[in-house]
This record gives C-alpha cells, sequence and structure tokens, in this order.
C-alpha cells in the first residue's frame, strides 16, 4: 500500500500557495 | 438569501455568485469596506465564531445558517437543475468539480501565480504545471468532443466550478497558440462565459492574447 | 452495484467502500491480478477510455455508468442520509468533504510521506505541516464539542471523508500526546471507526503510539 501512495498525487505546497494568496489579496485590499 | 464575505474577484466566490443566478437567490456580497474588509473582518472573533479558518468566501444566510468552502456554499445556493437532475448527473457534476480542484487549480495556481506577482517564478515547476495543464485541457476536450456542456444538455455546477478554476489561465497565460489545439474546450468555454448569468458576475472575460511571464 | 478500481489500502477508496456499506450498494473491490493491476491495468486504452485520467479509484457501474474522483464515486453509492437529507445538511456534507480535501490531505501528507520512506525529510516543510494539522483538527474539535457527528445525528459522507483523509495520521504520527488536546475529535473518531460499516472496510485500526519519524 506504501508504494502506491507514493505514486499517488498530492498538492503538498497548497498551504504555502494559500498563503501567498492570502498575502496578496491582502496588499490589494489595503 | 443571504451574505457572501470575499474580497473582489475572487474566482471561488464566483461560483457561488454565478450558482445564485441561476437559483434566484438573493445574494449580498459583502466584499469591501465598511461591509468587509479582507485581513480585519476575517480574523475578528465574530468571524471565526462562524466561519472557523477564517477564509473566504464564507456565507451567512439570512437565518443565521453558515457555511465555509465554495463548493458547498456554490452547492447550497444553487437550484436542482444545476446540481444534477438524477443520481447520475449529481454523481457526474461532483466529478467535475472535484476535477477543477485537482486537476486545474493546483498546476495553474504554480504556473499563474508568479505572473502575477504572488509567488516566486521556478522555472522547473512552471514548465511541469503547463504539461498538467495541457493533460487536464485535453481531457476536457475530449469530453466536450461530443458535448455542448460537462453533464447533460444544460449548464450545472460543473461547468461553473471548472469556469471558474480556468479564469485565471485563460486571462493570464493560454494565449491563443496554446489553446488552439482544444477546440471544443475552448468552444465551451466560450459559450459558458457568455451566458447572462456568467456575465452578470464575470463582466467581460478579457482572453490572454500573450502569454504573461514572471512579474518581479 | 458495480466494480470500483483501485491499489490495495487506498484511503480515497476507502470512502466509497464505507459509503457502500451503508446504502447496501453491491460493490466489486478490483485491486489484485487477474482484476486490476496498478499501473498496468489503468494505463490501458480500454480503461483510459473510460477514466481518461488513469487514476483510482475509479468506478464503472453494471449498467456502463463511469465515474471518476474519490468524491463523486462515494456519493453516487451512498444513500439520502449520507448524502444529507435536508437542503442545508447536504451543503454542510459538501462542505466538509471538501474541508478534508483542501485542509487536511496536504499537511497530513507532507508529515506523514517521509515517515513512509515515500519523500524525502524536510525538517520546515514538516514543523509547518504539524502546525497546520493543529489548526485544522482544532477546527474538528471546537465543531464537536457539541455533536457526536460531523453534520446531524447520523453518520454522513461528511464523517466517513474526514475520517478516512485522517487515517494516515492516526496510524503514523499522532502519538497520545499530540491528539490529546482534541478529546472531542479523538472521540468522535474513534465513534466512526467502530461503527460496523467503518470496521467492514478499515478492520481494526491501530492507533499510533509514538510518532513515526522520517524512513530514509
Amino acid at each position: 500500500a506504501v508504494q502506491y501512495l507514493a505514486q499517488e498525487k498530492i498538492w503538498f505546497e497548497k498551504p504555502q500557495y494559500d498563503e501567498a494568496e492570502r498575502r496578496f489579496y491582502e496588499g490589494v485590499n489595503g | 438569501s443571504g451574505t457572501l464575505y470575499t474580497y473582489p474577484e475572487n474566482w471561488r466566490a464566483f461560483k457561488a455568485q454565478i450558482a445564485a443566478q441561476y437559483s434566484g437567490a438573493r445574494l449580498k456580497v459583502a466584499s469591501a469596506p465598511p461591509a468587509f474588509t479582507f485581513g480585519q473582518t476575517n480574523r475578528s472573533p465574530a468571524f471565526l465564531g462562524n466561519f472557523p479558518l477564517g477564509k473566504v468566501p464564507a456565507f451567512e444566510a439570512d437565518d443565521g445558517f453558515c457555511l465555509f468552502e465554495s463548493n458547498a456554499i456554490a452547492y447550497y445556493l444553487s437550484n436542482d437543475v444545476l446540481r444534477g437532475s438524477s443520481p447520475q448527473a449529481s454523481a457526474q457534476v461532483l466529478q467535475w468539480v472535484s476535477f477543477a480542484d485537482a486537476e486545474i487549480i493546483p498546476p495553474a495556481s504554480t504556473w499563474v501565480f508568479p505572473t502575477l506577482g504572488i509567488m516566486q517564478y521556478n522555472k522547473q515547476a512552471t514548465e511541469q504545471a503547463k504539461e498538467e495543464v495541457k493533460r487536464a485541457l485535453a481531457v476536457l476536450n475530449q469530453h466536450l468532443n461530443t458535448r455542448t456542456f460537462l453533464v447533460g444538455e444544460r449548464v450545472t455546477l460543473a461547468d461553473i466550478s471548472v469556469v471558474c478554476s480556468l479564469l485565471w489561465l485563460f486571462k493570464q497565460v493560454l494565449e491563443p497558440a496554446f489553446r488552439q489545439p482544444f477546440p471544443n474546450m475552448n468552444r465551451w468555454f466560450i459559450t459558458c462565459i457568455n451566458q447572462p448569468q456568467f456575465k452578470a458576475v464575470l463582466g467581460d472575460v478579457k482572453l490572454c492574447d500573450k502569454m504573461a511571464q514572471f512579474d518581479a
């Protein structure tokens, strides 16, 4: 099962992207 | 009816807003002061009491019912046609909604964020993201070879969700040459954004002329 | 009734399998040769014709109806109680299903995969992932302060999806001290995995005694 899990596509960086998006729009919105 | 809290031009909020256009749900959009200030209002104890993640879009019905997660809000504001009018159609709608979140948003963000100055540019990540976007567009294109809409013969939440997830791509980086191999997908996208209910929310969507590059 | 194609012990497939236990849908699970060989069967033209992404789980009903994306499959195999028996409940179910995918799976994977030896260890990424997991568990814990289940008074797809998304965490890294601040969430998780329908699919879930570390 573990070897199959290794082939799963996961967006590991999602939290970083969420954070970057949040900061960007906070800046845009003053 | 209720209030949708969001910052302006939020593709995730657009899903709910377009759904409300179809269903006739009366939706107030709170996206600017004094009703809502992103970064302030969504950090207040009152907001976090209803929406513990502090994220937007967030929805509060007039009767006090609260929802977060854009797919849930869009679903709530939909009608039966949008949700899929049979068990099979409902499941297919969810399939495409999940497809948008899993197959489009990650590579779209990776590719587009640097062009908006939201994140640093990484050449390898961007090139890989382009390939993943191509793959997702190819799946859509093949599915739409003999179909006008993603599920059944009318617009559903599937179309709304996937269109909204593709907005950044179409506006920023999918220049004509890049999107030319996907004629069915292009046809479907143009048809959707020209529906009155989409237009009422999105306005005129200016399609990308030239692929945007990293904005330092 | 139909066939679920998957590799063994796939937490995404568990969602559909548990849903079928509740609804009584007759589900054949094809997870081993000759019925299904992961890496081969899902790359065959026949499979890709039905499931263009080549991903699992993938579902084919006996009447030929095909679905991909685990949330869609689990939804299709559910009954009305699992899906949420009112418009508000249905939307809340989708809220938690989205929450699992968006707020639990990314940090859970970042934390757990290196302990399984399938990803390189990155101290900063792991520490950040732990904080994200804590945040998600805190949201669940607060919500379950006065509730037995996530939506309404019975198990729904919300519980099934969130439980399945937490499995690797509970088995690998959520040692007693780490999970001790979330008693409501622990109560709910233990209740769910001991439901006969969960047990029939998951078997006995051995909870983590000691947080697994990076396995080189």
